[in-house]
């Protein structure tokens, strides 16, 4: 099924 | 020393109407560029980026860059105490631990001021890399906001996919499923009207209507709304702010395991 994914997936921290 | 004149004053309570249901704490930025934020929610699947451009402040004076911490809630709060009318301006001492919200109205002849305590803040700002989308869609923000409400009524996700026929919002739930197609539109009255996509590439990706739901609480800010879509990439919900900046709303995908 489908998962929700996180922002850091695809955005870096600073 | 930081003090920022907005006539419009009713344009930041709208933004922190906007933001409010995503993000409870969050830093202020302030520097010559502007007055900007940027927050995710406390699942890390939606961010808020905020920028309202120096230019747009009647006055506009910050000495040095500026980090404050605040309750969204409790600026929302402050804020409903300026009437729509009121000019607002924000002030704050280097080094100090309080913001004060002043508000004027129109006739000059109630003055409020409000101080706050700022928080110290842990905030993880986030790198985000300039992306090409595959599909860009211009539609009235109002036509968003109504048809991620009337989804909401039927599913928990909906999927969006973008087609040289239009854009397509579709869900499922117990009762059955929904689709709903908006086509390039524009032949209409006024340029705010119409529908316009830009694609690259067909796109189809699935996204927590939650989230989206929440993005439209910025629809008075706007009277369009920009989604930008790539596949495997967090969707941009971009409200654009009359001479002043925008609001851009991200949210990650739902993915197959």
């Amino acid at each position: 099924g489908l998962h929700q994914v996180r922002l850091f997936r695809f955005f870096f921290v600073l | 020393m930081l003090e920022l004149r907005l006539v419009q004053g009713s344009l930041l309570k709208k933004v922190l109407e906007a933001m409010k249901d995503l993000v409870t704490d969050a830093n202020f930025d302030c520097s010559a560029t502007g007055f900007s934020l940027q927050a995710m929610d406390s699942s890390h699947v939606a961010l808020v980026a905020l920028l309202l451009r120096s230019e747009g402040f009647e006055h506009y004076r910050c000495d040095r860059n500026i980090t404050m911490g605040m309750n969204l809630n409790n600026v929302s709060k402050l804020l409903k105490c300026a009437g729509n009318d009121d000019i607002i301006t924000i002030k704050a001492d280097d080094g100090g631990d309080t913001v004060t919200f002043m508000f004027e109205n129109p006739k000059q002849d109630k003055i409020s001021d409000f101080e706050m305590k700022l928080m110290d803040l842990d905030s993880e700002h986030l790198g985000i890399p300039d992306a090409e989308y595959h599909a860009i869609v211009r539609m009235p923000s109002l036509e968003f906001s109504r048809i991620c409400k009337d989804l909401s009524s039927i599913g928990d996700t909906v999927v969006i996919s973008v087609t040289k026929e239009g854009i397509k919002f579709s869900t499922r739930g117990d009762i059955g499923n929904a689709n709903i197609v908006c086509r390039q539109n524009t032949t209409v009255d006024k340029p705010e009207e119409a529908t316009v996509i830009q694609m690259n590439e067909a796109v189809s990706l699935t996204f927590a209507l939650r989230y989206l739901n929440s993005f439209t609480k910025a629809t008075s800010l706007s009277e369009t709304v920009t989604i930008s879509l790539s596949s495997e990439l967090p969707l941009v919900a971009e409200y654009k702010i009359a001479d002043m900046g925008y609001i851009k709303f991200y949210l990650a995908p739902k993915i197959e395991d």
